[in-house]
């Protein structure tokens, strides 16, 4: 059966969350494809970090105003550690 | 900062534009890159001199998907830009997502703005929380030719190199914190049950449910009004809200600004002496408007269209000793008026001040 839309929103939002915590919040990138395997407390501890970092309600979870961040164009220089 | 607080060990630095976007044209662009140099270079010691055909400390090009080093574009919107911290080779270049629409306006995206934020990573800075900083990492537009570097971005790059060897040092906007204690405010006015603060270049938003106030660049919603409102009401009946700067207003429309603004204050029959509007709040139930000018109010018909007759009149007389009128709005039959720091609640039926708060008490401190 096709997804419900909810689900496959949900699911969409959590490759947009993913991809943007790897490219600006050092968030490792491994080759498992599926992101419970990696343990919430690091995926939750990179969101937080991020939603800190832009002033957010710090919830480590991907609620409305942090995916509104992530949506916005921004810079490819990521917000923290090295970038060479 | 960048960690490891690279930064060049000379201050003559060299740029080279490596290539041009078919979406500009190549004067625009020349203009747009030596325009974001120098809102650097006027706060430091630093120099940037343009080179052609041979290695630059800067080399600034557009570049497309996969361009081999390490960090993809990811075409339209997303990633913008990005650049590299000081340092040889590929150290200090930037780097612009060619698919991305860059124009000299606010339309797509300012190469301006870019250009003179990833130039803020060539120099060494990292990027920073203050929303109103140029080292943000989400792109908002300014327009150009209001564009003044923030204290945030000056404070930093000024650490990394030190100050400009200007006489007067050049300081610039602060990114107003909804429970300073000593925010003032240029213009207040409601907005289909919200309240919007103006505060320079930026708006507070406070919706009466919501516990937070929200800071936005007044660009955001209007990209075509100017920063520095300085007085603004809402005619609810009409759903419109009216903003005036010096001696022009605009009629907002939702995100619309009506077609034909700004126009001249004397077209609502202020005589040409009067410059600026003050403070403006409409009273919702009489359909009358007053606008604050110094120590004087005018009072507006709005059904009529024109201005009531026997005024100016000191505001004293009217209002009582609330002084000067930086801005006012009207809520559930009262009238806030914001002087500096103080506000004082006016109940215009008994024609008292019921109450004398500081500016901030809607943000919940």
């Amino acid at each position: 059966f096709p997804l419900a839309p909810e689900t496959e929103d949900e699911g969409k939002n959590l490759q947009l969350v993913e991809t943007y915590l790897q490219n600006f919040y050092n968030l490792e990138r491994d080759k498992k494809p599926h992101l419970r395997n990696r343990g919430e407390n690091v995926f939750a501890a990179k969101l937080k970090e991020m939603q800190e970092f832009f002033g957010l309600h710090v919830t480590g979870k991907p609620d409305l105003h942090t995916l509104e961040m992530m949506k916005k164009p921004r810079c490819g220089v990521p917000d923290i550690g090295q970038y060479v | 900062f960048t960690a490891g607080n690279p930064k060049w060990k000379k201050n003559n630095l060299t740029y080279r534009i490596l290539n041009y976007t078919p979406k500009m044209r190549q004067a625009d662009v020349d203009e747009a890159i030596q325009k974001a140099l120098s809102i650097w270079s006027n706060v430091t010691p630093l120099t940037f001199r343009r080179v052609e055909d041979k290695d630059a400390d800067i080399v600034i090009s557009f570049a497309y998907r996969d361009h081999r080093d390490n960090s993809p574009f990811d075409g339209p919107n997303g990633q913008l830009a990005h650049a590299f911290q000081p340092g040889e080779g590929i150290g200090g270049d930037v780097h612009l997502d060619e698919e991305e629409a860059w124009t000299k306006y606010e339309r797509g995206y300012n190469l301006f703005i870019v250009v003179a934020h990833e130039l803020g990573h060539s120099l060494g800075l990292s990027h920073s929380s203050d929303p109103g900083a140029l080292m943000y990492p989400a792109y908002s537009y300014t327009d150009p030719n209001e564009f003044l570097l923030p204290q945030d971005d000056i404070d930093g790059i000024q650490a990394i190199y030190g100050q400009s060897n200007t006489a007067v040092q050049p300081t610039g906007p602060v990114t107003p914190q909804a429970c300073d204690p000593n925010l003032t405010f240029d213009a207040i006015t409601s907005l289909r049950g919200e309240i919007i603060f103006f505060k320079g270049r930026y708006m507070l938003r406070k919706h009466p449910s919501r516990t937070e106030t929200e800071l936005n660049f007044i660009s955001l919603f209007w990209s075509n009004l100017p920063s520095g409102i300085q007085a603004a009401y809402e005619n609810v009946e009409r759903d419109e809200v009216l903003v005036f700067k010096e001696s022009k207003y605009w009629v907002i429309r939702g995100y619309d600004i009506a077609p034909g603004y700004p126009k001249p204050i004397h077209h609502l029959g202020f005589p040409k002496t009067v410059k600026r509007v003050n403070a403006a709040y409409s009273d919702e139930t009489t359909g009358k408007t007053y606008f604050f000018v110094a120590d004087r109010y005018w009072r507006y018909d709005e059904n009529k269209k024109s201005m009531d007759h026997g005024y100016p009149r000191k505001i004293v007389s009217n209002f009582g000793k609330i002084g000067r009128v930086d801005a006012a709005f009207q809520k559930d039959g009262y009238v806030y008026f914001f002087h500096g720091t103080t506000q004082f609640q006016f109940d215009p039926r008994t024609k008292r001040i019921v109450r004398q708060m500081k500016s901030i008490s809607w943000f919940n401190c």
